[in-house]
């Protein structure tokens, strides 16, 4: 089972 | 004052067919330096990056670096009307509330102009951190496109796995699995039908199917593509434009939950 990651620890958004 | 003029409407037509989908609007930073955007989707999945150096330009002059905010659907479509090989200039005063495209054909017997109305757009230019990527693989943008296509017939998520030996794109799904491996080319004639596959370390990560197709609908932009995977960051997918610049698409892998 995967889930979605996002992009927004990668780019500093909290 | 902004006014930035390409020889061939081509170009522009493929850039916008390549984004609009993924972006519905967003701001063109004009600068000295040329165009850039950058646009996530709502969901913070994906992030599409371009950036049209000036130098890529016919004509470029930028007196004040400004926001245009724009429906990339509504530029798409005005594009459109342009003929492949019609010079546009994309033109706005620096308070200006609309986007000028003038088209002149290349008997500069016609001349058309437009107008598209600007809107406030929020979102701000984020600084994208350099990666370190373990995996780099530049293989055919059409046979990128092919393979995300065929796989995405069977499950939504497609786990690209890279060693030395090659790259392989697999997926599962309710009606079952397939898999395709691209070996790295021994002897190629053509660099731009090469893979070329570059590795520091193994890794094996897994996307979502619709983003990668997405992505792969640019592959008028360049005949080769780059894939480039690290752990602990998103996939980055380019398509270099000679001396005009780039698209890049950036996406979150899935997690093991």
């Amino acid at each position: 089972k995967t889930k979605q990651g996002n992009l927004n620890s990668f780019f500093g958004i909290k | 004052m902004f006014e930035a003029r390409v020889a061939q409407a081509e170009i522009l037509k493929k850039i916008l067919d390549s984004v609009r989908e993924l972006v519905e609007q967003g701001n063109l930073d004009c600068s000295g330096t040329g165009i850039s955007l950058q646009a996530m989707d709502s969901s913070h999945v994906s992030l599409v990056a371009l950036l049209l150096k000036s130098e890529g330009f016919e004509r470029y002059r930028c007196d004040r670096s400004i926001n245009l905010g724009i429906n990339m659907q509504s530029l798409g479509k005005i594009v459109k009307t342009a003929g492949n090989h019609d010079a546009i200039t994309l033109s706005s005063e620096d308070k200006g509330d609309v986007l000028g495209l003038m088209f002149e054909s290349t008997e500069q017997d016609k001349v058309s102009n437009y107008e598209i109305k600007l809107m406030d757009v929020d979102a701000e230019q984020l600084a994208i951190p350099v990666a370190e990527y373990s995996v780099c693989v530049r293989m055919p943008s059409a046979e990128f496109a092919r393979i995300t296509r065929d796989l995405s017939t069977i499950g939504d998520s497609v786990l690209i796995s890279c060693t030395k030996d090659g790259v392989q794109f697999s997926t599962t799904g309710d009606t079952g699995s397939g898999s395709i491996v691209l070996r790295q080319s021994s002897s190629v004639d053509d660099e731009k039908k090469a893979v070329v596959i570059e590795v520091q370390e193994p890794i094996s990560l897994s996307f979502a199917t619709k983003f990668l197709v997405q992505f792969s609908k640019s592959a008028a932009l360049n005949e080769s593509v780059t894939l480039n995977l690290g752990d602990g960051v998103p996939l980055m997918v380019e398509y270099p434009m000679k001396e005009m610049g780039y698209v890049r698409f950036y996406l979150a892998p899935k997690l093991s939950n």
